[in-house]
């Protein structure tokens, strides 16, 4: 079982150690204020009230002893710098962490910090993508140049085989799932073929799922 | 071309107003903070320091003809709700907004916001189910029972074609690419292969790009 010490209980902190306590992990939350380890208290396995810069109370608290540390306190610089520290100095392998900022970002990349976080400029990224590409259901970033992106069939493609569109061959653009839509008990409900045979004829009312180069997915949007 | 506004220029509304003008839209940036007007002011289309809770200032900077409007100004509800109660009244036909928590998200959807916006939280649940899942690179929820996830080939796989495998007709798992590794004039790249033929075989160091159900993912985490 996996134990997890989270410091920092703000927004983010706090949901961290919510989302991996609700996975059943082994979680110590940390704050130096009193009213947010109460309020998490009965939800992760240890909630402890300390300054995140005191060596000592962090050794007590057993932190030395997590596969993972998060530290969410991107409005304290100098604790989140510090707690790192501390952190490394206890011998907790990966440590993860939220930034204010690039430069605080590259500080805690350059004091051992593996994964340095930007909650809400990496959701703003995605919102953005989303908003400005609305033809598109849903739009995933699979790596800097592919995509997956959901679309309603367009009408050009009713009754066209996979294979009949030439998605693949003149766009290299696979559909690696068809959403349908059905009729059950008279409830509407929806299947999902994945992997769906070149023979597969699409029909009005299908969603696609695509993958593909970003330039060639643009070129349907 | 798609015009949008962005009232509150915090962490989140300031990154969502320049990824937005980074994808060539017009964007009105608005907060009450001089200093914030100030340094994004020539990222974006129109850059104004106005009290979001006054309707005359917001009309007069042309808000009513936007497509989208993100409220961005979670630590401050009231003029979160007013703002967009003034958008509304502008006739503003898509608005977003960041919530504090679930009652103002609540209260937010209750007053006509299209969008609620958790970005910590909605990152933190990211972030705990990587964690959960480490021996995933990457694990994404294409829907609420398939995902995609990114694996290193275990070494079982190494040599067999794709269809060898079986993953498809035992576990009901595609392979949509594979990256691989290579390299050219001395430096290391890396390729992907998008929808591999049945017949393509597996490598030592290839990171598979595979597609299923969930609980069927789970069986070869
Ligand atoms: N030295 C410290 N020791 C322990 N906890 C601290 C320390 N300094 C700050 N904190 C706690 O860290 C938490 C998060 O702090 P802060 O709001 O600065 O970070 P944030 O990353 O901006 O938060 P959010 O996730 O809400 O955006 C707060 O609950 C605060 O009490
Ligand atoms: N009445 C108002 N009119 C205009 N701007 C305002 C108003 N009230 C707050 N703001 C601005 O909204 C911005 C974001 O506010 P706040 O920090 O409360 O939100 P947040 O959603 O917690 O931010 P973040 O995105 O950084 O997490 C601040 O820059 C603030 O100046």
């Amino acid at each position: 079982k996996k134990q997890f010490v989270v410091i920092g209980l703000g927004r983010f902190g706090s949901a961290v150690a919510l989302s991996l306590a609700e996975e059943n992990c082994d979680v110590i939350a940390i704050d130096r204020d009193e009213a947010k380890v109460k309020s998490i208290a009965d939800q992760v396995t240890l909630a402890v009230q300390l300054d995140a810069m005191d060596e000592k109370a962090l050794k007590e608290a057993g932190v030395q002893n997590v596969d993972v540390a998060i530290v969410s306190m991107a409005g304290n610089v100098e604790a989140s710098i510090l707690a790192v520290m501390i952190l490394k100095e206890l011998g907790v392998k990966k440590i993860m962490a939220k930034a204010l900022n690039d430069l605080h970002g590259k500080v805690l990349s350059h004091i051992g910090v593996s994964d340095v976080i930007y909650p809400e400029r990496d959701m703003a990224q995605r919102l953005a993508h989303n908003l400005v590409m609305p033809e598109f259901l849903e739009h995933i970033q699979l790596s800097p140049e592919y995509s997956i992106v959901e679309l309603p069939a367009p009408d050009f493609l009713w009754g066209k085989s996979i294979v009949g569109t030439k998605l693949r061959s003149e766009y290299g653009i696979s559909i690696i799932a068809i959403r349908r839509a059905y009729r059950a008990n008279g409830e509407k409900k929806e299947s999902w073929h994945v992997n769906p045979p070149a023979a597969e004829v699409i029909r009005k009312d299908d969603i696609l799922v695509l993958l593909g180069a970003n330039r060639d997915i643009e070129k349907l949007g």
